[in-house]
């Protein structure tokens, strides 16, 4: 029965039945396309398994990679309006070596979003990380910088297209070292609201979380879409 | 030569059964986080040659069942399943990771003979 398990395991992707220490929340997204499937399924409508309507990408898998980075606590700070630093890391070696990335994008949750309680502008800046360093002892040395983006807190969720990036890591995974993530507090002079930036800081590095959604095309279980003559 | 019609009452024939798969039985529940099972069915019951032409057969079968009819060492044609649909799975691997995916042919929706 094993034997016949271990068989059955690998034609749906799995090298052995995982077996998950305990169980990680199931993102809104991954949610609502389950359960627009179900109800597909259920009322008979056939569906193109291999495009994510949702997402507008064609792909057959979605993975929601967790981040398995670390808060970094300089000694020096580059800027006085520095207000945290992040190695993010996500490992891609799930993905077969058959399959295509269709999507990747990174989502920084910056807490729940909220009309009362306004805080600063943030400033959010992204780094490859080009370098190794020893995990957890060295601090990982911000290479170049590819996004700079100003957001409103608090925000909600903030999404990055990282499909060039994470195309690039899957293809030379000893290139992956992460992402260097730094976020700046912008002072708001004009708003004459004083805001305490240690607090911002506080509350942003308890609420912060980073995911990275990735959609992946396997060529022997979708065949190429047919364009409409 | 006339071929002689089997005595077999119409529960004998082949047709889809209802079988749902629970994943805790199989110990699946560890790591699939949804569905908790499907109903997955599954296609039993005879196909005399005298019916698998009403029985959902391919050409095939029907050939099948004539060659078993002259020569009884060509095993009858057989009930299998002629169309089956897909599920999502959404389940977790060893690296935390949350997966959704779709599996194609998980569920029998109807049987014939071939």
């Amino acid at each position: 029965v094993q034997f016949q398990e271990y068989v059955f395991l690998q034609f749906l992707g799995l090298d052995k039945a995982p077996s998950p220490q305990k169980f990680q929340p199931v993102p809104y997204i991954l949610k609502k396309i389950f359960q627009d499937r179900e109800a597909a399924a259920t009322t008979g409508v056939s569906r193109d398994l291999c495009y994510v309507k949702e997402l507008g990408v064609r792909g057959n898998v979605l993975r929601f990679l967790p981040d398995q980075g670390f808060f970094l606590y300089p000694k020096k700070i580059s800027q006085a309006s520095s207000c945290l630093q992040k190695l993010l890391y996500f490992n891609l070696s799930a993905i077969k070596e058959r399959e295509q990335l269709t999507l990747a994008q990174l989502g920084l949750d910056l807490g729940p979003n909220s009309y009362y309680n306004l805080g600063p502008e943030l400033e959010l800046a992204l780094f490859l990380v080009q370098e190794p360093h020893v995990w957890g002892q060295t601090t990982p040395k911000p290479g170049k910088m590819f996004v700079l983006r100003s957001v409103p807190w608090p925000q909600g969720a903030v999404h990055f297209n990282l499909l060039d990036v994470a195309k690039d890591w899957n293809d030379n995974p000893r290139k992956n070292f992460g992402l260097f993530l730094e976020i700046l507090v912008k002072e708001d002079r004009d708003s004459g609201v004083n805001f305490q930036p240690e607090d911002t800081c506080a509350r942003l590095r308890c609420s912060l979380h980073a995911s990275l959604l990735v959609v992946t095309l396997n060529p022997d279980q979708c065949h190429p879409s047919r364009k409409r003559r | 030569a006339a071929i002689p019609v089997p005595k077999l009452s119409c529960k004998n024939l082949c047709h889809r059964h209802q079988l749902f798969i629970n994943f805790r039985d199989l110990g699946w529940h560890k790591w699939i986080i949804a569905p908790k099972g499907f109903m997955a069915n599954y296609c039993h019951g005879e196909c005399p040659f005298s019916l698998t032409i009403s029985l959902n057969s391919s050409n095939y079968a029907f050939m099948q069942a004539l060659m078993h009819a002259v020569d009884p060492e060509i095993p009858q044609a057989v009930c299998i399943p002629t169309k089956l649909s897909p599920i999502s799975m959404l389940y977790q691997d060893n690296n935390d990771n949350v997966i959704l995916r779709h599996y194609e042919d998980m569920v029998v929706d109807e049987c014939g003979c071939g």
